[in-house]
């Protein structure tokens, strides 16, 4: 006999947690590490505050087994905008609620990244997660709490409120199941990245032995916020169409692309509606089924609208990026190619690349380090479509670069929606718009090294007589 | 000011739907396609029904637009079991609703792959999908439906029941934006090779042009179906153990470990008790949660429990891969192995490999044809632990093979959970324990085809002389 069931969506994230990237000890306990810091910083950067985020990961019994897996207790604690004690619960304890669900650049964006951490804590160690949070400094929240996975909602152990000291800000502390022995070079790798990109933060990383990791501010400039952006036309699909035409407060057709739609004003509004042969006095209600579909073709087929503005993204910009890399690898030689903006399916994007060169720090070969909402991406390189382009996409022979030079390729991709292959955020989808500017902006730094091993190895020979 | 909201299941994948595979045009409709025909072989293979499937896919308007990407009627029926009128609404507007989340091998697995074909129509066409569906033979039910996308709920927008024509089976037939001409070869290559993996099967598929393709049944026998099993202890998690003592009715622990676990018996309970330091005539109700922790935790170090059986399985056999191998590459040399049972994390798992070499068909250099649970993995194929093994851990110098000799290796992993990375099910995670399994088994197929080379080597020099 068939037997029919629903399961909620932790549930479902519950039963196929690799699909989160929480598959094994050591990669859960580096996701639950970045998931956290990720919100740590967007809370920071929302808000405009200089970041402040310490990451602490304990043995939970440190004279008990010592060899990995073990209990970790991993606490991270912000000078974030801290979180509304009404919705602290089902932020943390309920898949798929979240406020970065927004056409907003930002690191979070599926509304689960912060519970699949608590929940794995929960499957693995029984143990609820405490959180601490101020959004005025004048009280501070405490919860204990576990989640219903199976209803996909919180269960509050415990809720005290004190007088808070002052300070906004949110701490979370998970006790998980976790291999630190076989996290330890990643975990390391993701802060030092971490605050590479983001250098106006103040990162501090104690691990397991106690040994303190600081990544001191860089800078005290703050990058400007990225703003929320109407969605561009070209992005529009029949369902999001109908949700618009069913909830509009506009009279006209017109009135309606011009209100709704990024960078549509009135004269492109009214050529479109031309193009689609319909009357731009008309009220939006009165479509049916057949015109709404074939307004949504004819918007994806009207190559005039403008391209979308990516004034609302916040990229890393030269200054930042060129710090970070000369910080990290100290090269012989450093090229950085900030493409102008695109879009793909229209979402605004902005490429940056930067390309290292010889100096102590690099290796024989090439290196790729590639991030993403300021995000750094550790895992599944190969699937990534930056790796795709540079060794399917370039030439590397017409640069005359030696085979095995110590090279490293920088990218940077910030857009108000990264499109990520996985829920756990690890490699991005080779978009064609993507691949083409990264593939051009690889090729103006390619061009631009070309350029200073002929000028080096003409120097060399002009020493020698 | 930050503002909350919750979004639905279904909302989560309409918004990123490249995490389910509707990437692009071309890719939804090879996932469509592809979401609905293992829907009907698994409706057939529950019932032991030896499957007829017939998929056709037509230009929505033939006199219209005839270049891609364009919308098509995607229509795919099939003589299986039907689907309760009760539940079919849930089964394929809702998404995580169904009657696949038992542990036990079939295609489908998440709940949802049906609903994102459906949902993907709706969002490009607007048209809702009709379903018909006979469970007796007596009575055929028509639904023509729509998703509501926010709520992740059916939308009726009628439901007749007329007299049946005395067969079993259900149709499915949705309208979607499709790009036929990037992905014809894609679907005529996974009718292809789902016919050889299920020769038991007849498969027709008619293509936009009319064409019909044919893949007849090449056998009778339908393999042994897969059978529901209990957990292995290995698989157990403290969330799992939790919701198992609360719910039970054995009065002991050791009642409780025999009654629930894969292969344990009273003796292995009470030795395992023992070695967990807890009373096998315990009351399950009365274990606090800091002992539910230690119970998993000796569970998982625990080394004498059986390994999984593999019984529950239905692997393809020699014969049907040799078959299916045959008819497709005709090859001069095939090799098969077959590797006995194993498990990761308490799930048992089959590996089978062949290897093609020569003959006319096979081009120089090596091919790798993936399959899982008897479908066809088309796409991403550098991300899955197969080609991980290939690439990374075979030394094929050591078979002494030529650099270009025409190869093809066939992998198939049966398993009561098949360990996707992705939603869209395109490539398995390099579990340490299939990737050790695949790695015998190619290396055995390796060295039959080694001897056969050198056999052949001096079959040559005899002749010469
Ligand atoms: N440290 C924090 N300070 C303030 N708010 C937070 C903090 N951590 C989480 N939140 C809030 O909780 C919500 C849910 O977090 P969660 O990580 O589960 O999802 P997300 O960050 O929105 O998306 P993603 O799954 O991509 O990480 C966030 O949207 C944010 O509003
Ligand atoms: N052709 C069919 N005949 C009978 N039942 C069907 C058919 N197609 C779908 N169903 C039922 O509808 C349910 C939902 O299908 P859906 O494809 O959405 O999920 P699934 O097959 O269970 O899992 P997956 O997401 O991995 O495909 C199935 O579990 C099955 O019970
Ligand atoms: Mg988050
Ligand atoms: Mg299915």
């Amino acid at each position: 006999q068939v037997t029919f069931s629903e399961i909620s969506p932790s549930e479902f994230f519950y039963r196929n947690r690799d699909l989160a990237g929480f598959s094994n000890p050591a990669r859960a306990l580096y996701m639950a590490a970045r998931e956290l810091v990720e919100n740590s910083l967007d809370a920071c950067e929302t808000a405009g505050i200089l970041p402040e985020v310490h990451v602490r990961i304990t043995p939970l019994d440190p004279k008990g087994e010592s060899a990995d897996p073990r209990a970790y207790v991993l606490r991270v604690q912000d000078n974030g905008l801290g979180i509304d004690p009404k919705h602290a619960p089902n932020a943390f304890a309920r898949v798929f609620y979240g406020s970065k669900f927004k056409l907003r650049q930002a690191r979070g964006m599926f509304g689960m990244g912060g519970t699949m951490a608590i929940l794995y804590g929960q499957i693995t160690t029984n143990k609820p997660v405490k959180i601490t949070t101020s959004v005025d400094g004048k009280k501070l929240h405490s919860f204990s709490m576990l989640i219903d996975i199976q209803e996909n909602k919180p269960i509050i152990l415990s809720h005290e409120t004190v007088e808070g000291d002052g300070s906004t800000g949110t701490s979370v502390e998970v006790t998980l199941q976790g291999d630190f022995l076989r996290a330890s070079q990643k975990i390391a790798d993701y802060f030092r990245q971490t605050a590479l990109v983001n250098p106006f933060a103040n990162i501090t990383y104690i691990d397991p032995q106690g040994k303190p990791f600081f990544y001191f501010r860089g800078t005290e400039a703050m990058p400007s916020p990225p703003q929320e952006t109407k969605p561009h036309p070209h992005g529009i699909d029949v369902e999001a169409m109908r949700r618009l035409l069913r909830q509009a407060n506009e009279k006209t057709l017109q009135k309606l692309l011009v209100a709704n739609f990024h960078r549509v004003g009135e004269r492109t509004a009214q050529k479109f509606l031309e193009f689609a042969r319909l009357d731009p006095q008309r009220d939006p209600k009165s479509l049916d089924n057949e015109e709404v579909v074939k307004l949504v073709g004819a918007i994806h087929k009207f190559d005039e609208f403008l391209a979308p503005d990516a004034s609302c993204l916040s990229p890393l910009g030269e200054e930042i990026l060129k710090a970070g890399v000369q910080k990290e690898l100290q090269p012989e030689f450093l090229a950085i190619e900030l493409r102008p903006p695109s879009a793909y399916s229209g979402f605004p994007f902005v490429i940056e690349v930067a390309l290292a060169y010889g100096g102590k720090v690099l290796q024989e070969g090439k290196k790729l380090f590639r991030f993403a909402n300021r995000i750094p991406l550790l895992y599944d390189e190969a699937n990534d479509v930056a790796w795709k382009v540079l060794n399917e996409e370039i030439d590397w022979k017409n640069y005359k670069i030696p085979e095995h030079a110590p090279i490293a390729i920088i990218t940077h991709v910030c857009s108000t929606k990264v499109p990520y292959k996985t829920v756990g955020k690890e490699y991005l989808a080779d978009r064609p718009e993507l691949e083409r500017e990264l593939k051009n902006a690889v090729r103006e730094v390619l061009r631009q090294l070309k350029g200073h091993l002929s000028r080096k190895g003409s120097m060399e020979m002009v020493k020698r007589k």
